[in-house]
């Protein structure tokens, strides 16, 4: 996957931080200080589609251009821009009964995008 | 969620400025943690506990073995420290009580809950520790002593019992009360501190999910 930066238009990954003092939430969470949460955004043309970002080799190269040659005229859409690759999130945090907990959130973090 | 065919589906459109978007991912990003913590919004702290005791804690639990691991199935496990209230304590015994939040225990299987304490002894000397779990049964009203656990103590310093099924089940229900009985007391005062830096705590195992599971009698 490809990270968003200024001017493209095709399927990346934005960072995106939620800083838990700026929101009010550092005095239950303990660590960590935030939640790089990040999203995916961007366009899909139909020769990336079913290829995580952009061609990995000469073969998917080919392979897409032969799709998207075929898929040319037909029903546009299908493909979108989604996460491929998540990680957990791990919080230590208070809850209502000031018990200390600990775990780990899986596929809170989106690490890369992709066409699906 | 991707159709078969058509435009991709999405949260906002181009109408929306940067600083909207902004306040609906926060508000996304707010709403999935709670979301996945089983909280219906984010706790309001009653009892604050001191970084002091916060750091206590962890670094008595440094070393152990960590709960919070993902499974290949991703169930999501918890590691909860829950910090002593004391109640109805003198020199001969210290009871210990430990509340456990429906919205963090509901519908989850305490695996494992060890409980921590600091006891003070004069030098060369050796203590017997008797650690009792009463258990508030559903629909009693009185405590029910359900195990002990026998401890040898010949130092000062932090110790440690594994507290058994009994305990665990009585964690699930949201109430566990311990009571701490050295067998001996010479002493004019406990020998197990309950201080800002010593306060006893509970270190217990979670995994979500545990009442859907199938027990085999």
């Amino acid at each position: 996957g490809i990270d968003c930066q200024g001017g493209s238009s095709m399927c990346c990954r934005q960072e995106f931080f939620v800083d838990f003092r700026e929101i009010g939430w550092h005095d239950w969470i303990i660590q960590p200080e935030g939640y790089a949460m990040n999203f995916c955004t961007g366009q899909c043309p139909l020769h990336v589609a079913g290829m995580p970002g952009i061609a990995a080799s000469f073969h998917t190269a080919v392979l897409n251009l032969l799709k998207a040659n075929t898929a040319a005229g037909t029903t546009e859409g299908g493909s979108c821009c989604v996460p491929t690759a998540r990680r957990p999130l791990s919080l230590l945090y208070y809850d209502r009964d000031s018990n200390i907990v600990k775990t780990d959130i899986p596929d809170m973090v989106v690490e890369a995008c992709g066409c699906s | 969620t991707l159709k078969a065919s058509g435009p991709c589906p999405a949260c906002w459109g181009a109408t929306l400025d940067l600083e909207s978007q902004r306040e609906l991912l926060l508000d996304l990003a707010k709403r999935r943690i709670l979301d996945k913590l089983h909280l219906n919004e984010r706790p309001t702290l009653s009892q604050p506990v001191s970084r002091t005791v916060l750091k206590t804690a962890l670094q008595r639990l440094h070393g152990s073995p960590q709960g919070a691991t993902l499974k290949d199935d991703q169930e999501q496990e918890y590691e909860i420290i829950s910090f002593a209230e004391t109640g109805f304590s003198s020199i001969n015994n210290t009871r210990l009580d430990f509340h456990f939040s429906d919205k963090t225990t509901g519908g989850m299987e305490i695996q494992q809950a060890r409980l921590m304490f600091f006891v003070q002894l004069p030098p060369n000397t050796t203590q017997t520790i008797n650690v009792r779990v009463l258990v508030l049964r559903p629909y009693d009203t009185n405590l029910t002593l359900t195990t002990q656990h026998l401890l040898e103590v010949d130092a000062s310093g932090w110790h440690q019992v594994l507290l058994g099924p009994e305990a665990q089940a009585a964690s699930s229900w949201g109430h566990l009360t311990l009571e701490l009985v050295p067998e001996s007391q010479e002493a004019q005062s406990s020998v197990i501190l309950g201080g800002v830096a010593h306060r006893p705590f509970v270190a217990a195992q979670v995994r979500a999910g545990g009442k859907h599971r199938v027990r085999r009698r």
